[in-house]
């Protein structure tokens, strides 16, 4: 069972760090950075990284697609066409697959999921975040989320989701909501799952270091003037951006398989059919 | 006596914070925020506020020049142009005042010091950094500031420095050095001065919130994990800027005033009369 997450944003918001945490794997070992000029002689280029996990008894093959030279560049105009490229190809891929004769055995190498990094600094989305996200988020499942939230205080944490919400509403842009939760499923996790809608674009901390708080050991950030505890929900949305990618993971894989299968299928074949036709 | 300080970098990265605090006065009060879509159809503009301020017994008339719109396009690429052309302007106006018949009453619009800040989240120095400190760090004293540097832990600031530094060194590009001292000056201004140097770029945290700590009033921002204390110099480097500041003032007051207009006049004059010359 196939899932591919895309990872998009600038470097140095801790994109790596997540990753690694959320699945606590090493996937990226202690990689060497890059020098400003070689990053920027490149443009946005795509590298895969997959591996075996298991997820409450189910074993995945995790690809996760990073982004590299994404807003680096000084005209960052077309950071999104090597990515939406990218996305498109997998697509066809996929299609040519999927109506060849050997269906059994396709790999599904399709974008399920794009982790979409919004620097904690400004005021806002900046124009690169709305024209990245206007173009893409009728291709991919688009997941916003505050990079370095330790940044903010809890109050401006809200205020930064209020104004970014209402951007994206004006300008329209889908972010990716998990499917309704049928009337019979019980009390519990239709309050978590309302819970995770409104905490979008999760504003995440993440750190591979384990520090040792109150006798518990837990993965945090040390600072002189305190320590910020990634799975705290009162510190960083890291334990819900997670539990929200475990339900996607889990929605593809059980009942909700249709809703995501075939709207990926119909929406975005559709979009992605029709604009095939018309080019 | 004038003194003009420009203000350098994107929206978000508590410049008015910064400024307000380090005068303690509120030249930008609430200000709202334009949208995105207003912040994108605009190029980078200056907006100039003068005041008046005492500091260690001399009057000085301080002129803070922001630049809305730095870094906001897509196309970043000219950023530095309309603060080029604004510099330009203030040599000139100051060449035309200095040689005709008015010398006594000349207002000193020229920018003694520009402010730059960098984000905490890259590795290193971006291209639109590079960019700009190359173009104008002969035209101007450039001080490189480190932005929100709560983010970073002791140990992630320090490496910050160093590349940053390593890098503005392999690109040629010369930042405001403290005059230095003479060698009749005491022994703690000598290592005052030379901590100072060794703290660039600063790392700089802001607040205008008042908290309490420890019984005592503070400016700082309070965090779920612990509050960050602007004057504490285990915390951040503010301190150090403002005294790096005052020094600058000073010095452009009393012995050092030779160093700064000398070499401001000499220096920067024959830059850019040379350059004016050659066009
Ligand atoms: N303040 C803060 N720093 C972080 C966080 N996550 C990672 N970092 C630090 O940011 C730096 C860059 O992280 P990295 O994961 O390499 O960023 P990437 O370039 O986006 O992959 C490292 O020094 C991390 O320790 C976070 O949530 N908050
Ligand atoms: N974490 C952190 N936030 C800051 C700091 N200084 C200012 N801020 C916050 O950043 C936001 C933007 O600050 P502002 O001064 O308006 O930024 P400007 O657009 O660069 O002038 C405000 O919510 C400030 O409270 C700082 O040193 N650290």
């Amino acid at each position: 069972f196939d899932f591919t997450l895309m990872v998009v944003g600038e470097a140095g918001l801790g994109k790596s760090t997540l990753i690694n945490s959320l699945f606590l794997m090493d996937l990226y070992e202690e990689r060497k950075q890059p020098s400003v000029d070689e990053r920027v002689h490149r443009t946005v280029y795509i590298e895969k990284k997959t591996m075996e996990i298991e997820e409450k008894g189910v074993r995945l093959r995790l690809t996760v697609v990073d982004t590299p030279g994404f807003g680096d560049a000084l005209n960052s105009d077309d950071s999104w066409r090597a990515i939406e490229k990218y996305i498109d190809e997998q697509f066809n891929q996929f299609f040519r697959d999927e109506s060849g004769l050997n269906r059994k055995n396709i790999v599904d190498n399709r974008v399920h999921c794009c982790l979409y990094f919004i620097p904690p600094w400004g005021h806002g989305l900046r124009q690169l975040d709305i024209e990245f996200m206007r173009r893409l988020h009728k291709k991919v499942n688009i997941v916003p989320v505050i990079a370095k939230a330790d940044t903010l205080s809890p109050k401006e944490a809200a205020e930064l989701k209020k104004i970014i919400m209402k951007e994206l509403e004006s300008h329209e842009i889908r972010v990716y909501q998990l499917p309704e939760c049928d009337e019979d499923e019980d009390e519990e996790l239709k309050t978590t799952d309302r819970d995770l809608k409104e905490s979008i674009p999760f504003a995440v901390v993440s750190s591979c270091q384990v520090v040792e708080v109150g006798g518990r050991k837990v993965r945090g950030r040390i600072y002189p003037w305190g320590v910020v505890e990634v799975e705290n929900p009162k510190h960083s949305d890291f334990l819900k951006l997670r539990t929200f990618l475990i339900r996607i993971i889990m929605g593809l894989f059980s009942s909700h398989m249709q809703d995501l299968k075939e709207v990926t299928r119909d929406v975005h074949y559709e979009n992605y059919r029709a604009e095939y036709i018309q080019t």
